[in-house]
């Protein structure tokens, strides 16, 4: 579903590693303070090649529709998912 | 290019596919998926081996939504697929929501997601580069591939530069430099070693492949001849003659047989219908007298070969051959004119016959493949098990 709120980039955002898990869970979506949510925006589209605004804009917007691959773009020790 | 941070400590790793996608043949996703890990020997001493059952390094699934590792799919579109990296544990998952596809613009290219997919099983990371096989946008299908230096270096930078000149050992037909090769038996009448040249050879429905040579057919296993054969054609084919010219099975799985201006279609053992007909009549645009026939992997499209000229049939397309064809086979870099046969292979490989020798094609370069010992190399010892 293409993404169109901030609610489902915060999510987006989460799932590939640019904003922390719990930003996945809807309950505590809108938590985010203005500079972690800004640089993880940045970060995103640093990474997918896009002018970085730190805005959440219609190119990011469209980018975060696109079929991919759901392994997170920065994984870090926070990748924990275990083979079984 | 991004590393994960861990890798197999073994460069000869196994793979089985213990959940196949709904809408494949398995014998084709079988075939995408040796190529997807092709990719990764390329310039690597990687080697990947299937197996059937038992332990292996990586399990492929394809599977839906919540499948029991936390990370649920979402339905068509979205994310394709996931895997882990080798240090937990490797696998591989494609959402079987997605259309999956092969050498098809439609859908979703199963050969390009899985690629990318073994990347993180063998401990790759995201890549920034957006014409990196590992970046995480699925960018369409990409008729000729080729693996982007970002990811070569990466893959290297784990497992170090290819040293062995071999090409993996899961690629038909066996190479004799693994130790447990045991030449297969030579065939009974031993004359095909004797003369090698074949008038075609073609995979059937269910993934044998068979070789004609006049009145006669030999099936070829993975590893060797089947014993018994050859065989005659007519007790196989009822209805069909000798000395064919040109054969392929096409994904509505019959298989067709061309003869001089005529042409037969089987499925199975069974003529499927009142043939011979005209080749004139079904396949408008192809002549007749024709060298070689296959469905090239590259786009499941149809190419006929004879003399020095190839024509592309596409069934779905009206007309279906363009007025741009014929073309001349000195495209296909490296390839020969009047060909005896051509056949894409269950690895995924294209191979081309003609005399006694034959040539692998690399689909992505788009040229005979280069490898120790070089193409063409003799068919009777790597086809057909002579000394």
């Amino acid at each position: 579903a293409p993404v169109s709120t901030t609610s489902q980039a915060e999510i987006y955002l989460s799932q590939f590693g640019y904003l922390p898990a719990s930003a996945r869970n809807p309950a505590s979506s809108g938590l985010q303070d203005k500079h972690t949510w800004v640089s993880a925006i940045e970060e995103f589209q640093n990474f997918a090649g896009l002018n970085v605004t730190g805005e959440l804009d219609e190119e990011t917007m469209k980018l975060m529709s696109l079929p991919r691959c759901g392994v997170r773009d920065r994984v870090g020790s926070s990748d924990t998912r275990s083979k079984r | 290019y991004a590393l994960q941070g861990s890798r197999w400590r073994v460069k000869n790793l196994t793979y089985k596919i213990s959940k196949y996608p709904k809408r494949l043949k398995r014998v084709d996703v079988d075939a995408e998926i040796a190529r997807a890990f092709a990719v990764w020997s390329e310039d690597t001493d990687l080697t990947f081996t299937r197996k059937t059952s038992g332990p292996v390094h990586i399990e492929i699934k394809f599977v839906e939504s919540e499948h029991g590792d936390g990370d649920a799919f979402d339905g068509q579109g979205g994310t394709l697929a996931h895997a882990f990296f080798p240090v937990f544990g490797g696998d591989a998952h494609f959402d079987d929501a997605e259309l999956w596809t092969i050498g098809s613009p439609r859908g979703t290219n199963l050969f390009q997601v899985a690629a990318h997919e073994f990347g993180h099983s063998l401990g790759l990371s995201h890549s920034d580069q957006s014409s990196a096989l590992m970046a995480p946008f699925y960018r369409g299908f990409e008729p000729v591939f080729k693996l982007d230096e970002d990811d070569k270096a990466a893959i290297q930078s784990l497992y170090g530069r290819k040293t062995n000149q071999y090409t993996p050992t899961n690629v038909y037909p066996p190479s004799t430099q693994r130790p447990s090769y045991t030449p297969p038996k030579v065939p009974l009448d031993g004359s095909v070693c004797k003369d090698s040249k074949v008038d075609t050879i073609f995979n059937s429905e269910n993934g044998d492949t068979f070789a004609f040579k006049g009145d006669k057919y030999y099936k070829l296993t993975t590893d060797s001849v089947e014993e018994g054969y050859p065989k005659l054609i007519s007790k196989n084919w009822p209805g069909l003659p000798a000395n064919i010219d040109a054969a392929f099975t096409y994904k509505n799985g019959k298989t067709y047989f061309f003869k001089g201006t005529q042409y037969w279609r089987y499925h199975g053992s069974q003529m499927d219908g009142a043939y011979p007909k005209e080749i004139s009549e079904g396949f408008t645009g192809i002549p007749d007298h024709l060298d070689a026939a296959m469905v090239w992997g590259g786009n499941g499209k149809i190419y006929f070969f004879k003399g020095s000229k190839f024509w592309r049939f596409d069934p779905a397309k009206k007309p279906p051959v363009k007025a741009s064809y014929p073309k001349p086979i000195s495209n296909w870099e490296g390839v020969p004119n009047n060909l005896d046969a051509a056949l894409r292979y269950t690895n995924g490989y294209t191979y081309f016959f003609k005399g006694d020798k034959y040539y692998r094609f690399h689909d992505a370069r788009f040229a005979v493949d280069t490898a120790t010992p070089p193409f063409p190399r003799p068919t009777a010892h790597w086809w057909f098990g002579c000394k």
